[in-house]
């Protein structure tokens, strides 16, 4: 038996935005830590790894590790149904080939559920490196996402240069160059406002605009996003979720040809 | 010039 209960639909909702751009289908594996998910996206080009640990759920059970492979367009119906205020829960049976997803009003007083095929996905799992990254910028995301809104309208690819000054983004294109300069910032009175950069050594590195253009689609779950950087391997963005866990994306880079 | 990298240039199956 797998229960997982949250206290408002809005959280769920906001996860399956930061997914279901990059994602047609996912598995979702449940264990008694929590539910994970990993998938790359149809190009192979970047990787989605959320975590969502099982006390940040009001209600958790999960007798046996559970394999759910959801189609995620379905699932965005599904969760259309909900307000953001309801109670959602995730219900199956083990060894089920259908989850229960039912949405309940604070006063109890309208409860509706779903019932949703699962899929067998045969996803490949890939194993993650540890890495000492080079530089770790952490900055606010709706910056974050502004800037790459804005640069996406220059070029394909834009260009993170990090050095102890700060953190530098570049497009260039047929219109031009455009270049957006961070500074660490000094005092601050809201640590969500804060531009943080640890660096043990200056990276640059390219990387295409329409992923990370996706990956700021988790914006509405974090004030704030963390980039991870090292020269030749994949750039992370990460988005904590509060008390619940995090999303984390992968993208390689590009490469000189 | 620059060309995308794949994702499982880096990462191995598990």
């Amino acid at each position: 038996m797998f229960e997982a209960r949250l206290g408002q639909a809005t959280i769920l909702k906001k996860i399956l935005d930061a997914i279901k751009d990059l994602l047609n289908e996912a598995t979702f594996d449940c264990s008694d830590s929590g539910i994970q998910l990993q998938a790359m996206d149809n190009s192979h080009v970047s990787l989605v790894s959320l975590t969502l640990r099982s006390d940040g759920f009001d209600k958790f059970r999960c007798d046996r590790n559970l394999s759910m492979g959801m189609n995620l367009g379905s699932m965005a119906k599904i969760l259309k149904c909900a307000n953001n205020e309801d109670n959602v829960t995730m219900k199956a049976q083990d060894n089920a080939d259908t989850v229960t997803i039912m949405f309940e009003s604070a006063n109890q007083e309208k409860v509706s559920d779903y019932e949703m095929k699962l899929m067998n996905l045969d996803q490949e799992h890939l194993g993650i490196p540890e890495t000492d990254f080079s530089c770790v910028v952490r900055m606010p995301a709706m910056e974050f996402a502004r800037i790459c809104r804005d640069l996406a309208q220059f070029s394909e690819s834009v260009v993170i240069c990090c050095t102890k000054e700060g953190v530098k983004f570049s497009a260039s294109g047929d219109v031009g160059t455009a270049n957006i300069k961070l500074a660490q910032t000094g005092s601050v009175d809201k640590e969500e406002e804060a531009v943080i950069i640890e660096m043990q050594e200056p990276v640059t590195l390219t990387f295409a605009c329409r992923y990370l253009n996706a990956f700021t689609k988790a914006t509405p779950l974090s004030t704030q996003v963390q980039l991870s950087m090292c020269a030749d391997v994949p750039l992370v963005v990460e988005y904590a979720i509060k008390d619940l866990g995090h999303i984390r994306y992968y993208l390689a880079p590009k490469i000189e040809d | 010039k620059t060309k995308q990298a794949g994702i499982m240039n880096f990462f191995t199956k598990k």
